[in-house]
């Protein structure tokens, strides 16, 4: 999955969230076209007892555009299956009401609750934390996959900020 | 004396005029200055390249959506692991006015599909592969749509950098390089159709400063740039690409091709205090999203909460939060088909405060008390 926000000159704003599903899809090449097919369909797994014709897929997919009532603008959303909840509800709670900035708000480690409840801390989160999380009874779990990706961008009194998350690499652009 | 008189005037115009000029001057350095960034318009995508991208068409004129295109058409060549025109989206637009509005084109179910499907489904953590799993790919519908509302320069443009990229082909990505060095997706990769397009000659997933191509995809971008996504949906592409499907054991039609709808409706707006968020509706994510925020939001939660004590306090109300959530994730499925549950209740301020009222501030509980009895698999895309 991949997420791109962009916002234009006069104002028209872009959250996009797109996807063939899991790493590579279904892993199903399409030599006379060159398409990578999705395996979107597995995601209706334990989410659904039946499912449909032309019926959509559950996703955690998010493209998201917050306003505030002075006029700024937030464009944001990620990529990363489950773990998508997460990690741009972090983003968005860092950048509006811890006051990070947006670069950090991103950047900082998120906290991810698997499906069995399990609680999974991305590197980064102090000791002191961890102990006081177990402390409280939460199952904290080791975990090496975060595939969790946000990008975003704000605009705020004329001026933007834009922010591609690290964890994949990325870098934004703009003038 | 009366001669002097339009000098004078002539002076204080010019000086005025200076001024200004140097007001001007300064509050635009000072505007420049003190942004972070940019100050016009800006792309943040997955990698530099496509940004960059996304960033020229817009400096050629092109709107936001145009930029979003060309970007995410590049994105399936620099990260093609994630997305592609194989695959579907959801996009929210704000326009101009202020009116927000979502696209959805994300795949759906075949008219034929594996009847008993979901006894494949995996009881563990593992990439779901095979061609059972091939939904019906929204994308270029999509990106046709959204273009054909809000874009501004042809449709042909946005295709040209992506097709030059994918027909000259670029240094494997960093990201793709990486990915391709974990055991289970070099494996995956080497053992299956993938390994034609992402493999050397000797039959090994590509490293590292080799060079990476996509002639075939380049030729379908080229057809489909100069004859629009009907080329894909009704014509030629689309009947090699069912071929394809079919002799990978898959069993879509052009039937299914042909009759893909983009759905175009209203976001959901949710109020976090002063701000506004709008979400895409089911089967999106974003009723969880909006369903943890609000929770949060009930949370005295502020620059200060990042600070000792507070710190764990802050983390294990949204460890709750994300926990009542788990229990919710059955509530997201499609609202075409009715005989699903919606997932309104998730925004519903009384749902909310009823769910706040069973978070305590010192202890946590079993799986049962958040409605999490069956959960789902974890799901990494």
């Amino acid at each position: 999955t991949t997420h791109v926000s962009v916002v234009d000159e006069d104002g028209l704003a872009v959250s996009a969230t797109s996807t063939i599903n899991q790493i590579f899809g279904g892993a199903v090449y399409s030599p006379r076209t060159g398409v990578i097919m999705n395996n979107e369909l597995s995601d209706f797994c334990k989410r659904a007892d039946a499912i449909s014709a032309g019926e959509q897929p559950p996703s955690s997919m998010a493209p998201v555009i917050l306003e505030s009532e002075s006029g700024g603008l937030l464009v944001i959303g990620g990529s990363g299956g489950s773990m998508i909840t997460s990690a741009v509800a972090l983003a968005i709670m860092n950048r509006l009401w811890l006051k990070m900035s947006l670069k950090d708000a991103i950047a900082a480690p998120i906290v991810y609750v698997d499906s069995e409840n399990n609680v999974k801390l991305e590197r980064g989160f102090d000791q002191s934390v961890v102990d006081g999380l177990k402390a409280l009874g939460h199952k904290v779990r080791d975990w090496k996959y975060f595939f969790n990706v946000v990008n975003g961008l704000e605009k705020e009194d004329g001026c933007i900020e834009a922010v591609s998350d690290k964890r994949k690499m990325g870098q934004a652009a703009g003038y | 004396m009366a001669n002097s008189k339009p000098w004078l005037v002539c002076c204080c115009v010019l000086g005025a005029l200076t001024c200004l000029a140097l007001i001007y001057l300064c509050v635009s350095l000072l505007v420049v200055g003190r942004c972070a960034s940019f100050t016009r318009a800006a792309v943040a995508a997955d990698s530099r390249l496509c940004s960059d991208i996304g960033r020229s068409i817009l400096l050629q004129g092109g709107s936001a959506v145009d930029g979003a295109i060309a970007a995410l058409l590049c994105t399936s060549v620099v990260n093609p692991q994630s997305m592609g025109i194989g695959g579907g989206s959801i996009v929210t637009v704000r326009d101009k006015t202020g009116h927000i509005k979502v696209y959805n084109f994300r795949e759906t179910v075949p008219q034929r599909f594996k009847v008993d499907l979901l006894s494949d489904c995996p009881s563990t953590f593992t990439l779901s592969t095979g061609s059972q799993w091939i939904g019906v790919p929204g994308e270029l519908r999509g990106y046709e749509a959204l273009h054909r509302r809000y874009g501004k320069l042809s449709w042909a443009k946005l295709f040209e950098p992506t097709i030059k990229l994918a027909r000259d082909g670029i240094k494997m990505p960093p990201f793709l390089t990486e990915l391709l060095k974990e055991p289970l997706i070099k494996t995956q990769v080497e053992h299956s159709s993938l390994c034609k397009l992402l493999c050397n000659a000797n039959k090994t997933a590509l490293g590292k400063g080799d060079t990476l191509k996509f002639s075939q995809l380049a030729e379908t971008l080229e057809i489909v740039a100069q004859k629009g996504a009907d080329a894909f949906y009704t014509g030629k592409i689309g009947q090699d690409l069912i071929k394809d499907i079919k002799e990978a054991g898959g069993t879509l039609e052009m039937d299914d091709l042909r009759s893909f709808r983009v759905r175009e409706e209203n976001a959901w707006k949710v109020s976090l205090g002063n701000t506004h968020m709008y979400i895409p509706p089911p089967p999106a994510g974003g009723a969880l999203l909006a369903f943890i925020l609000k929770l949060m939001k009930e949370f005295p939660i502020n620059a200060t909460s990042m600070e000792g004590q507070q710190k764990t306090q802050m983390y294990h109300y949204f460890i709750e939060a994300a926990k009542f959530a788990n229990g919710q994730r059955r509530s997201i499925s499609d609202p075409h088909f009715s005989t699903k549950k919606s997932a309104a209740h998730l925004i519903d301020p009384s749902f909310i405060d009823r769910i706040r009222r069973k978070i305590s501030m010192n202890c946590t509980h079993e799986n049962d008390y958040y409605s999490n009895v069956a959960p789902p698999l974890d799901r990494f895309g």
